[in-house]
């Protein structure tokens, strides 16, 4: 499987 | 001053169970309005928020917001050591450092426990989560959380390849919700259709679809959210190829949790 994508992508964090 | 009052311990149990599986830490806000509680997983793959809000307690008390982050394993640890109808305090102090006080009150033994956990992590700026729009998912199924668990149970007995980590894909199309995941020898395969029956009217599994998706998500994140779910009669899953699923399940009018679980990509 290719890496999965991480929440970072979406929404922003500290 | 913080002084929240409960005695729904099974339910904490469960929540803290089920997040300690794949969280290290929480933040925890508490306001006015009740608890926030969300954390993010060291992949940075599956987020989770539940809220709570105060009327969810017995008595609450909060005349000023208060954020910590804790130990998920550790409160865990302490909540197994409570009798499941203890009654629950949660105090910090106006002058509070870094510690929050939970007690555990059980009126049938007359017996006190106390545990002091530190605050751990940043304890900063809950993350910046949207409210998510239903609307831009391509598909969303709604269905009995017993019947969500059962699914679950099956792909993970099953879906355990050893090699990886084991994964299970969701597909939804002609109104039919399908689970697939693979094992050692063969595969495993659970197909849903939408029922609403006048004999369950309470017990639907529901399926909007505005277009076909299939989507892949580790087996350990719909473990962890099919524990968490048994604090509701009913899941709701948000299923887009653009965005994160959305898992979520709503506690009575209290409040809900939600997953954000970020899809494998093929």
């Amino acid at each position: 499987w290719k890496t999965q994508l991480r929440m970072e992508a979406f929404y922003s964090f500290n | 001053m913080l002084e929240p009052r409960l005695v729904q311990t099974t339910f904490f149990k469960n929540v803290l169970e089920a997040l300690s599986d794949l969280f290290i830490e929480a933040h925890f806000e508490f306001s006015r309005t009740g608890l926030e509680l969300q954390a993010i997983d060291t992949s940075r793959v599956a987020l989770v928020a539940l809220v709570l809000r105060a009327e969810a307690f017995n008595h609450y008390l909060c005349d000023r917001g208060l954020s910590m982050g804790l130990n998920l394993a550790d409160m865990a640890k302490a909540f197994r050591c409570a009798n499941n109808d203890d009654i629950i305090t949660i105090k910090a102090e106006e002058d509070w450092t870094d510690t929050v006080t939970f007690t555990f009150e059980s009126p049938e033994d007359g017996e006190i426990l106390e545990f002091d956990f530190d605050f751990v992590g940043s304890n900063g700026v809950p993350l910046e989560i949207p409210e998510y729009q239903e609307s831009e998912y391509q598909a969303i199924v709604r269905m009995p959380s017993a019947k969500f668990m059962r699914i679950c149970k099956k792909l993970s007995s099953f879906g355990d390849s050893g090699d990886r980590d084991p994964v299970v894909i969701i597909s939804v199309y002609k109104e039919r919700v399908r689970s697939f995941a693979r094992g050692k020898t063969g595969t495993s395969t659970t197909v849903c259709l939408q029922t609403q029956t006048v004999d369950k009217p309470k017990e639907p599994t529901l399926i909007e679809m505005k277009e076909e998706v299939s989507l892949i998500f580790d087996l350990k994140y719909m473990n962890s959210f099919s524990k968490a779910s048994t604090l509701s009669d009913q899941v709701t899953i948000n299923l887009s190829s653009e965005l994160p699923a959305v898992f979520e399940c709503k506690i009575a009018e209290l409040g809900y949790i939600r997953y954000y679980i970020s899809p494998r990509k093929e």
